[in-house]
């Protein structure tokens, strides 16, 4: 099982649109996809219309052993099953501060699924206990990098949360990934940057570049995922492009 | 002196561009601005070309009482004056965690800068100690929302987070204003967004809505506000509105 996480410190840089749609695209070309929500924000859930508040089932349950991975589970596609999560798991940081072996919450509870291809994880904002469980589990890390003047100031602060958990806890651990997301084709901004984020990162930058394109803003309120709600459009070519290029890279198809 | 905080957990919503383009509007039209970085990324300093990691002049040095407030300032522009910060920043929220009165910490080392008509403060996207700072010294909150699904989602946290400082330190405190950001005028999305935000902030939202222009985007790495850079563009045309609107609320003009 290939074990992805999708990291970056900084809001709103395209994490939960890439989780939603690289899933669904990689489910729809035949791999058996987990999709980690680990979010207190929840925005991956709630872009398959799952809304979990009240549910006793989530990641938060699973991080503090309430409940097994095959609870959790929904299935919201064919070969794609989704770890919801809630508002609950904002307290899960503090609740976990104490425990011995607090960054392995997720990796323990995860032992028992090992029935997929994928395991994809979207995480918060922040560079705190729900990532450092994301980093404790994974082996590969992919960053979602907006394509603007900014993109690569604070990726140094990630650059060494990640190196500190690799030399500690996990040594499979490794950026494996850039993804340059809201690239905007129009102007020369976009192509600045990832010529920036390219220096800084040989070999590891998607070819796929995903466009701005507002029907990929659009299909959660429709709690559909790109190539449901708008199979012809941008957003649906460049995540089914990147889909193939991830399975590539693994030695897929 | 008109104190007001730019504030919102979510990552990329327009905080940092509200900042230094509303800031320069205001200061273009004559009013005296204090501009306060408090951002550890310091987004709002780069943005005018001030780089200040050797400084030892900055909001960090303020907040620890390591130097006055006038010794922290950088003229900008006419007008405008500016405390830039550094990553040093990140650093504060545990260093003044044991420190009793530390909301004040920021309130107190201001005491003295009563020379102008606005002071403007960008916050971190958080909602930990610096931005309890940045409330315990303001009055009015100002709220950039990006126009698109999940705008609102969160903001009851950023709600509890006001009240809880209003009630126990700050009662003149108050969430004024929503600014609609990054809206899209060429689709149904950003408009229905903007409806949902009126209705849970009646009379409270801007008249302007601050639409995606990429000249905004390309500003900062001339180190140029977007009136400088682009005098022509939506953006300048849209901040120039918000100023005026600004302004106009506070009975100036
Ligand atoms: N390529 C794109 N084109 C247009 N809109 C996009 C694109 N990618 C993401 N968006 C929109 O930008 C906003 C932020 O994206 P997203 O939620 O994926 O970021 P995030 O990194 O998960 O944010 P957070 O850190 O808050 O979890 C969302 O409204 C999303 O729909
Ligand atoms: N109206 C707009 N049109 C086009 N691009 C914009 C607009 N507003 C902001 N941007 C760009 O979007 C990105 C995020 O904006 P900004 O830095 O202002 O957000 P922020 O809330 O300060 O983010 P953070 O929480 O990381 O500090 C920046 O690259 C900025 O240049
Ligand atoms: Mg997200
Ligand atoms: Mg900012």
């Amino acid at each position: 099982m290939h074990r992805i996480a999708l990291v970056n410190q900084k809001g709103g840089v395209g994490k939960t649109t890439t989780a939603v749609n690289l899933s669904a695209c990689l489910a729809a070309l035949g791999r058996r996809v987990l999709l980690i929500d680990l979010d207190p924000q929840a925005n991956t859930s709630i872009s398959f219309g799952v809304r979990a508040d009240e549910r006793q089932r989530t990641s938060y349950n699973l991080l503090r052993g309430d409940c097994t991975a095959a609870e959790s589970l929904v299935t919201v596609r064919p070969n794609l099953d989704l770890i919801p999560a809630n508002i609950d798991l904002a307290g899960a940081e503090v609740e976990l501060a104490g425990t011995i072996g607090r960054e392995f919450a997720l990796r323990d509870s995860l032992r028992a699924l090992t029935n997929y291809d994928y395991a994809i994880i979207d995480c918060p904002p922040s560079l705190g206990l729900l990532n450092v469980n994301a980093l404790s589990f994974v082996t590969e890390v992919y960053i979602p990098l907006q394509c603007e003047y900014f993109a690569l100031h604070g990726v140094s602060m990630l650059f060494k949360t990640v190196g500190v958990v690799k030399s500690r806890v996990n040594p499979a651990l490794d950026i494996q990934g850039v993804i340059p997301c809201m690239y905007d084709a129009r102007t020369g901004l976009s192509r600045e940057v990832v010529t920036e984020i390219e220096k800084h990162f040989p070999g590891r930058v998607f070819k796929t570049r995903i466009r701005t394109n507002v029907r990929l803003a659009e299909a959660p309120s429709h709690g559909k995922s790109i190539i449901e709600y708008a199979p012809d459009s941008n957003g649906a070519q460049d995540y089914r492009a990147l889909a193939l290029e991830v399975m590539a890279r693994h030695g897929e198809r």
